[in-house]
C-alpha cells in the first residue's frame, strides 16, 4: 500500500 | 447548566452513527453558540469535525462553556432506546459526572431517561486553517456511498481526479482496476435530478486516498442528500455533509503519498 501521511503533518496542534 | 432539545431523536442517531466508527470517544464542546466536536481517528489520518448551531435546536441553553467527554459507543447504545420520532433532551449540570439523555414519545405518554458517564479525554486538537480549495465536487451522497462500495470490491485506495469535465474515481487491485466518471452539469436543477454532479474548479487536482476511511465518511450519507468534496494540492481532502438548517459534519482525510 502507498505510504500514508498524517493529519498532523498538515495541520498544527492547537 | 446545559440543556438542548431536538424534536427528533433520529437526527442525533444519524450524527453519532456517522462518527462513531472513526472516533470511539470525543470531547463535545458546548458554548452559547452551539456544539462543536473535533476528533482524529487513532492513526491520525482522518479528522472529524461536527458543528451544530444553537438555533437548530428547539431549545438550547448553555450558561457557561463546558466540555463533555463522551464514549460514542455508549451514546449510540442509549440512542437506540429512542424511537426515531421521539423528542430528545440532553442535559448536564456544571461539573456533572454524567450526561442525562431523555426521550419523549410524540403522544407525550412515554418518557425515558438514561445517564451516560462522562469522561476526561486527553486528545490533541488541531488548527484547521481556512483554505481556498482548487476544486469542489458537489454530488449526491447516495452516489458517493455507492461509488465507495463499488471501488472497495477492487482496491484499497481510490484516486479522485477533478477536472473541468467532471470527477473521476479510480482504483486498482490484484483482481483488476476500475473507474467511474461523473460528468459535470452546469446547473443542478429539477430536470437533472438530485443525482447530478457539479465540479467547480480553478485547477485540476488529483488525490489518492485510503478507501476504508471514505467508507466511514459515507455513513454520514443519511444526514444529507449532497456531499461536497473539496480538494487542494498537498493538503487533506475535506468532505462536507450539511445538517439541514443547523450545521455540518466535515471529514478531513490526509492523502497518501503518490508513488
Amino acid at each position: 500500500a502507498a505510504p500514508q501521511r498524517s493529519i498532523l503533518s498538515f495541520f498544527g496542534k492547537k | 447548566m446545559i440543556e438542548a432539545v431536538l424534536p427528533q431523536a433520529s437526527l442525533l442517531k444519524k450524527i453519532i452513527e456517522a462518527i462513531k466508527e472513526l472516533v470511539s470517544e470525543a470531547n463535545f464542546d458546548f458554548s452559547e453558540t452551539g456544539i462543536r466536536l473535533q476528533a482524529m481517528d487513532k492513526s491520525h489520518i482522518a479528522l472529524s469535525f461536527l458543528h451544530l448551531r444553537n438555533d437548530g435546536f428547539s431549545e438550547y441553553r448553555c450558561d457557561r462553556s463546558q466540555t463533555l467527554g463522551i464514549n460514542l459507543e455508549s451514546f449510540s447504545k442509549v440512542l437506540k432506546c429512542a424511537a426515531n420520532d421521539d423528542q430528545v433532551q440532553i442535559k448536564a449540570t456544571d461539573k456533572a459526572e454524567s450526561l442525562s439523555i431523555s426521550f419523549e414519545s410524540t403522544a407525550k405518554d412515554r418518557v425515558s431517561e438514561f445517564n451516560v458517564k462522562l469522561m476526561d479525554i486527553d486528545i490533541d486538537s488541531v488548527d484547521v486553517p481556512d483554505m481556498d480549495y482548487q476544486a469542489t465536487v458537489n454530488m449526491s451522497s447516495q452516489e458517493f456511498a455507492r461509488i465507495v462500495r463499488d471501488m472497495m470490491t477492487i482496491g484499497e485506495a481510490i484516486t479522485i481526479d477533478a477536472t473541468k469535465q467532471g470527477v473521476k474515481f479510480s482504483t486498482s487491485g490484484d483482481a483488476g482496476e476500475g473507474n467511474i466518471l461523473l460528468r459535470h452539469r452546469k446547473t443542478i436543477d429539477e430536470e437533472d435530478g438530485p443525482s447530478s454532479t457539479s465540479v467547480e474548479i480553478n485547477e485540476p487536482v488529483s488525490h489518492s486516498l485510503a478507501l476504508k476511511f471514505l467508507a466511514n465518511f459515507a455513513k454520514a450519507a443519511p444526514l444529507a442528500d449532497r456531499v461536497s468534496i473539496n480538494l487542494i494540492e498537498d493538503a487533506p481532502v475535506m468532505f462536507e455533509f450539511k445538517i439541514s438548517d443547523m450545521g455540518h459534519i466535515r471529514f478531513y482525510l490526509a492523502p497518501q503519498i503518490e508513488e
